[in-house]
């Protein structure tokens, strides 16, 4: 019953989903691997910038988030059925690797590319 | 944590792949090993630096070919005595079980083709080197792809992927790839036998061994040749999902 849903979702509005600034983006965010303790162990980088999601999902996913259809349904749950189903969360969606050259407690020294490392954009889902 | 319960948190996250790397490569703090300096690191460095940015974004025409590369540096070297213009030193290198999910692509030799010791000139190359009462022996380093490669006026590369997959075990049970480094001397001289003595070849030879991470390539990779599946422990991963 699309069309009955529909009627019953209110549209985007800063009221209910926060001043612009609070929604759902990727923050950059850099730190050391000497911070993390690992400088003994990583000769380069020297530093790191997984970056973060942060912010709070507007109740209507727009296009550019990237959101699931389950994301869709959970926020039509949450405002419509069950408000103890929680709204769906910011999260990354697309990561992209980091090469790292590291020195192995035997001494040999080792180039690694890890996937996954640096948040590139989010989404809520 | 890592270092001091390393057990307890294999039990709590066995399916953490980074968790699991973290454990086996960390060294614990308290366990600072030496720092690796000279040749090998600058070496690495270089190769760093061709493959990534200074944030460590993998450079989008890097044409390293793995997403792995580790160096071994020889764990010991003997010089044998001199025989006419031939410096010679024996050089240990200990082969360690490969980690599941790489796969070996390539495997060579480095070292210094040019040396100068007290003035004198030096020409040098690495061969296998076999014992006598070895049963396994190696191809010839002269023939096929074994040509070393000149990388850089100072650095030659000669491919050992073939020498990998000998059954490389010492008497005690660990798998160990012995090289000669041979230096070829233009002009006699006995302070320069005393010199070669004394001249640790441990910074200037060193093997390079290139992996794939199967994990994301596994459409790609092709089946290994027989030997390499022994050397990474186990099968190559088409044949482990035909099975």
């Amino acid at each position: 019953q699309a069309g009955t849903i529909r009627s019953e979702v209110p549209g985007p509005s800063q009221e209910h989903d926060g001043p612009e600034s609070s929604q759902c983006s990727l923050h950059p965010f850099q730190v050391s691997f000497h911070q993390l303790g690992w400088d003994h162990w990583i000769i380069a980088p020297y530093l790191y910038s997984p970056n973060y999601c942060k912010g709070t999902c507007p109740r209507v996913l727009r296009h550019g988030l990237n959101s699931p259809n389950h994301a869709i349904i959970q926020n039509l749950i949450n405002e419509l059925v069950d408000q103890s189903v929680p709204q769906p969360s910011c999260v990354p969606y697309k990561y992209v690797p980091i090469s790292i050259l590291l020195i192995e407690a035997n001494g040999s020294i080792l180039y690694k590319e890890y996937e996954n490392m640096i948040a590139q954009s989010c989404t809520c889902r | 944590k890592i270092g001091q319960s390393s057990i307890a948190l294999r039990t709590e996250a066995p399916t953490l792949p980074l968790i699991w790397e973290l454990l086996e490569e960390v060294p614990g703090k308290q366990q600072r090993q030496p720092r690796v300096l000279g040749h090998p690191l600058r070496y690495m460095l270089e190769l760093y630096h061709r493959s990534a940015d200074p944030h460590g974004h993998p450079r989008e025409n890097r044409t390293i070919g793995a997403t792995m590369v580790r160096l071994v540096r020889p764990s010991a070297n003997t010089a044998m005595p001199l025989r006419g213009p031939w410096h010679i030193q024996t050089l240990n290198f200990p082969l360690r079980q490969n980690r599941v999910g790489y796969q070996l692509v390539r495997a060579t030799v480095v070292y210094r083709h040019q040396l100068h010791l007290s003035r004198f000139h030096l020409s040098c190359h690495v061969e296998p080197w076999v014992q006598k009462r070895q049963t396994n022996h190696f191809h010839s380093t002269r023939s096929g792809s074994s040509k070393p490669s000149m990388l850089s006026k100072s650095w030659a590369e000669m491919d050992i992927t073939q020498h990998i997959q000998q059954k490389l075990w010492n008497h005690k049970g660990r798998r160990i790839l012995q090289l000669r480094f041979m230096c070829q001397q233009q002009k006699a001289g006995q302070v320069l036998e005393l010199r070669w003595h004394g001249t640790s070849s441990l910074d200037i030879v060193f093997l390079l061994f290139y992996f794939n991470d199967t994990h994301k390539s596994v459409y790609k990779a092709k089946a290994l040749p027989r030997g390499l599946a022994e050397f990474t422990g186990r099968d190559p991963p088409l044949l482990r999902r035909a099975r």
